[in-house]
């Protein structure tokens, strides 16, 4: 990516994650997606160590795709598609040939592959929007890319084949930007897949899901995976809209503005509404040609592709567009690099714009492109459409985990389509821009591969509580980190905004052993045979209850539900000391509101490295009478080292009514 | 629905009452559907993956009527048709 490791603070020359780490180096991450273009620059091994010994994997040979296309920085890639070809997929209307190898057709895989280990690229930029040095965020790693997705999806078959194969292999961090909606975990392939997985101590990361701001929209919620949610950068690609009364509405776009005479030309707005066609929209089609030419014309966003709509405005003959957000991406701005002069507004500059339009009998207006501003806005945030909790299926983990840089996210990309994806964009480019949490997923990937390198033996468990413990709570500017106007909670953003340069050196850990996941199935009373569905284990629940009377799972974040009249409940928490012998934290406790929380003891003394305390957390309810409708507290409790400020190991508490 | 394939997860008990008996699991999961699928039916075609690290099982073209039948084996701890995901 071209800025989203200076937005997290990883530098080449100061001493942190990426220093640390040695970027990266030695570990291998196993990226689950659409395929990879071998040829991208972020691919390409200058520098980069010998394969490791104990990699297992392969260079699988198919359409476009020899041996040869793997070389020490890509040094796996297969595909997997019986699963997706058996199941009576009707022929594609994509222009795109779709490689029958681990080759990538669509494009998403190949930004998602070098968002995570992607190697140096000088000079990297979206038609010169966003120009940097693009890097992966553990340029050092390898990568070992499973084509499981198609163009008409991800099958379960694929995926766990992959899964089962990325084992053998060797990877060190799987990263899965694919999901749906939440599942139970005995009917989720991804969570039984990576439960065995996370025994191998591979770690496992994946998209929280795209199907936010709905609540309990969060998907791959299993304890034992990282699961991702989306955040903003501080970066903005102004394209303000200057209407005919002077009056300007804020805008963005990757359009290269100024490279076309009539990109800035003052044109008459037209919103075609009215009929079925879903003019509103700007559909293929449904543009009558003789309201539109050379027109600028509004189209509402949902439903079909961003850059789509501007191709319908262009195929029907309009001049430029203006995409205007509908109340639920309020003033969150996706940006693409369209194919004629566009600019995404926000839903309350599209309400300005549509009464100007509605007040005035020659609506007029031009979009005035502002390049690439770095600085001036609050981030992170959350996306909108970032996938919210509460866990629909578990109410004591707190869902998604963490959040990172998930909108705009600029990374490399396939030479045999343009930087919208479409078939009719004939443009070729390195790299383009896309959103989503599976763009955040393979930030996280990037730093557990870093934590990872630094810290070899740790576990899964004890990679993921670094990154969730040490993620930030605040944005850049020190204030809460906001969800559209409101601060956001800790449903959209569980721990935090991910820190590599404090993961990296998290003082102290939660650490968890795959055991200890069985009991906590147990308490949640999953069957026996669900669990053996779940974990391959064969276990007595009540045998396993009795030996761990009071057992909580040592998960990073705390997450309290009072139901049928429970009014206190008693957790245990375990940390390991991975800091400094001799070292003193003390806690300080934000109460939920509604809550009282008491922690003994209140001071752990650690000896020595590696050695575990445990603490008590009695959450009592203070609430003295309960409504049928569900509400929810959120608070924080934090372990402080005494002589070192920067070992700070923060849990959210969340509570539930 | 009845004859109409579809593919299925199976999955096993790691350490079947059957399992001994095969060299490899690929072939221990052969004989699942061979014992499933009528016998002028060539079972490896049906069968799609192999599982053996992320899980252990198998995938497979089924119908419906044999998903019955391979319920009712000792060996199968569940079955679950294939799911179609989405990249995010």
């Amino acid at each position: 990516t071209t800025y989203s490791y200076k937005f997290l603070g990883l530098s080449s020359t100061t001493d942190g994650a990426w220093i640390k780490s040695g970027f990266g180096r030695g570990t291998i991450i196993g990226v689950l997606d659409t395929g990879v273009w071998p040829e991208s620059p972020s691919f390409a091994d200058q520098g980069m160590p010998p394969v490791p010994k104990r990699w297992r994997g392969m260079c699988q040979e198919g359409q476009n795709f020899k041996a040869t296309s793997c070389n020490r920085k890509l040094i796996g890639a297969r595909f997997f598609i019986k699963g997706h070809h058996v199941s009576s997929v009707p022929p594609s209307e994509n222009m795109v040939d779709e490689y029958i190898s681990p080759r990538d057709s669509s494009g998403h895989g190949t930004h998602t592959s070098s968002t995570a280990g992607g190697v140096s690229v000088p000079m990297a930029s979206v038609l010169g929007n966003g120009a940097g040095v693009a890097r992966g965020m553990a340029p050092g790693a390898h990568i070992a890319v499973y084509k499981v997705c198609w163009f008409n999806g991800c099958y379960s078959s694929d995926i766990l084949a992959a899964i089962d194969v990325a084992i053998v292999d060797g990877v060190d961090v799987l990263s899965l930007s694919l999901g749906g909606f939440p599942l139970p975990l005995y009917d989720d392939s991804i969570a039984i897949g990576s439960f065995r997985a996370v025994e191998h101590g591979i770690s496992v990361i994946c998209a929280a899901g795209n199907n936010g701001p709905i609540q309990s929209s969060v998907a791959n919620i299993a304890p034992w995976i990282a699961t991702i949610g989306a955040s903003t950068l501080d970066r903005k690609f102004p394209a303000i809209v200057r209407m005919g009364n002077g009056e300007y509405v804020y805008g963005e776009s990757l359009f290269p503005g100024k490279s076309l005479p009539i990109a800035e030309k003052e044109l008459e707005l037209v919103y075609v509404t009215g009929g079925n066609s879903g003019s509103e929209f700007c559909f293929r089609g449904s543009l009558p040609k003789e309201k539109v030419k050379g027109k600028m014309v509004v189209c509402d966003r949902g439903v079909n592709g961003r850059a789509e709509k501007g191709v319908a405005v262009k195929e029907a003959g309009g001049a430029a567009m203006i995409l205007a957000n509908t109340e639920i991406n309020l003033e969150e701005d996706s940006v693409d690099a369209h194919v004629l002069p566009a600019t995404e507004i926000g839903y309350a500059e599209a309400v300005r714009l549509k009464t100007y339009m509605d007040t005035t009998s020659h609506p007029r207006a031009r979009i005035v492109f502002g390049g690439t501003v770095i600085g001036t806005s609050r981030a992170p945030e959350v996306a909108q459409f970032s996938a919210r909790g509460p866990n629909l299926y578990d109410s004591t983990i707190l869902k998604p985990d963490v959040l990172a840089p998930g909108v705009n996210i600029i990374a490399a990309w396939p030479q045999n389509l343009g930087p919208t994806s479409l078939p009719e964009d004939t443009r070729r480019v390195n790299f383009t821009v896309m959103s989503g949490t599976s763009m955040a997923c393979p930030h996280v990937s990037g730093i557990a591969a870093l934590i990872h390198s630094a810290h070899p033996g740790w576990t899964p468990a004890a990679i993921k509580s670094a990154i969730m413990t040490s993620a930030d709570a605040s944005d850049h500017r020190g204030k809460p980190i906001m969800d559209g106007s409101k601060p956001a909670a800790v449903f959209a953003i569980g721990a935090g905004h991910v820190n590599p340069n404090r993961a990296i050196d998290p003082g102290l850990i939660y650490d968890i052993k795959p055991d200890e996941y069985v009991i906590h199935l147990c308490t949640l009373g999953y069957t026996r045979s669900e669990i053996f569905t779940i974990t391959h284990r064969n276990v007595s629940c009540s045998e396993k209850l009795k030996m761990n009377r009071g057992f909580s799972l040592n998960y990073p974040s705390i997450s309290v539900a009072f139901k049928h009249g429970v009014k206190s409940k008693m957790i245990t928490r375990r940390l390991t000391n991975v800091g400094n012998p001799n070292s003193v934290y003390s806690v300080q406790v934000k109460p939920p509101e509604g809550v009282k929380v008491r922690v003994k003891p209140r001071r752990l003394i650690f000896k020595h490295i590696n050695q575990s305390l445990s603490y008590r957390i009695w959450v009592i309810s203070r609430k003295k009478t309960q409504t049928k409708k569900i509400s929810y507290a959120e608070g924080q409790l934090t372990w402080t080292n005494a002589h070192n400020s920067f070992h700070r190991v923060r849990s959210p508490i969340s509570v539930t009514w | 629905y009845g004859n109409t394939l579809r593919t299925y997860i199976v999955q096993l008990h790691p350490h079947g009452v059957t399992s001994s008996s095969f060299p490899t699991k690929f072939l221990w999961h052969l004989s699942f559907l061979d014992q499933t699928l009528s016998s002028e039916e060539d079972s490896s075609s049906r069968l799609l993956y192999s599982y053996g690290s992320a899980m252990d099982g198998f995938a497979a073209l089924l119908t419906e009527t044999e998903i019955e039948l391979l319920r009712g084996l000792p060996d199968v701890v569940a079955v679950r048709p294939d799911q179609l995901l989405q990249l995010q």
